[in-house]
């Protein structure tokens, strides 16, 4: 899956999903990748967020939506992605998963379980190129 | 600001954030617009065997896409889930946000969306999503996503039938399947 955040020239926010979902699937299965606040959810007024993992368990727990969330209440994009995620882990201690979390004001941060490192991309003028960043798991 | 632009997108699939950051800092193009761009690349460079076509077989072999863009500034969505026969799934999903009052579309009547809007139908198989399927299906089926059925979907392949005896909540958050890490996941 990709998952991706963006925010525009004019302060605008979006977010989206594209995948082939889980090998040997049961025919019809759906992840969480097109389900609003599950695969991904953007709100202009806060911010956005785009996770990955293993859909079955995060579209239960709406971990963009969760995280999103928990930016309004003003804390910063990697604490949003870490708490969305322990609602998950909670209840599924196996859970493999990670969220990227931006917020309205160009602040981003990542957050994973169930990996030793979760690997993301982000490019804005300060970086100047695309950059690869890496955050400790959960 | 210098924070802005900015893109951000999970996994380091640098082609497609690179994509995404030329749409919306040099094209000065919406934040939609380098989110659907940026997936395109994906869609089209397979990134990881987890995006686009000839990918994550299902049980019968063939290749379903899920996809969902969201604009934040208008709370509006389109999103295609099961995508069949059609490979530009973050596009379907931007024509049922921009023509459509609609948010999901699921299926084979996505593929008719799609259709109809001018998308090409065809397989989303390859010679070596085939050869991954024919692997699983030589290895018994497994690993697979069945649990509380008869025959044993732990070393059988199905058909598989409700299990006769009762389920305990313990049986119901078995996961036998490894999934969500790196090279596997939604």
């Amino acid at each position: 899956t990709i998952g991706m955040v963006a925010i525009d020239n004019q302060g605008k926010i979006a977010a989206g999903t594209s995948t082939n979902g889980a090998s040997h699937k049961i025919p019809g299965r759906v992840g969480d990748s097109p389900i609003p606040g599950a695969g991904a959810y953007a709100d202009g007024e806060v911010g956005a967020a785009a996770a990955t993992g293993d859909g079955d368990i995060m579209m239960r727990f709406l971990p963009s939506l969760i995280a999103v969330e928990q930016l309004r209440s003003g804390i910063t994009p990697s604490a949003a992605g870490e708490n969305a995620l322990r609602r998950i882990v909670a209840r599924y201690p196996d859970f493999v998963g990670g969220i990227v979390v931006l917020s309205i004001d160009g602040q981003y941060g990542a957050a994973c379980h169930g990996m030793n490192t979760f690997k993301y991309s982000v490019c804005n003028q300060q970086l100047g190129e695309v950059t690869v960043l890496e955050v400790p798991c959960l | 600001n210098s924070m802005i632009p900015v893109v951000v997108n999970t996994w380091p699939f640098i082609n497609a954030t690179e994509k995404a950051w030329e749409t919306v800092y040099w094209k000065k193009m919406s934040a939609v617009d380098a989110v659907e761009r940026g997936c395109i690349v994906c869609e089209k460079e397979q990134c990881d065997g987890t995006v686009g076509y000839g990918g994550s077989p299902d049980e019968n072999g063939e290749t379903t896409l899920d996809a969902m863009i969201m604009d934040g500034s208008t709370m509006n969505m389109g999103a295609v889930g099961a995508l069949r026969r059609v490979k530009n799934a973050i596009s379907v999903a931007r024509h049922v946000l921009d023509y459509t009052q609609h948010s999901l579309l699921v299926g084979d009547q996505a593929t008719e969306f799609a259709v109809s809007m001018g998308f090409k139908e065809e397989p989303l198989e390859t010679n070596a999503s085939t050869k991954i399927w024919q692997q699983w299906k030589q290895n018994n089926c497994q690993p697979n996503f069945w649990m509380n059925v008869s025959p044993d979907p732990a070393s059988t392949c199905g058909p598989y039938k409700p299990a006769t005896k009762g389920l305990t909540s313990k049986q119901h958050q078995q996961r036998g399947v490894k999934f969500g890490g790196e090279g596997n996941h939604d």
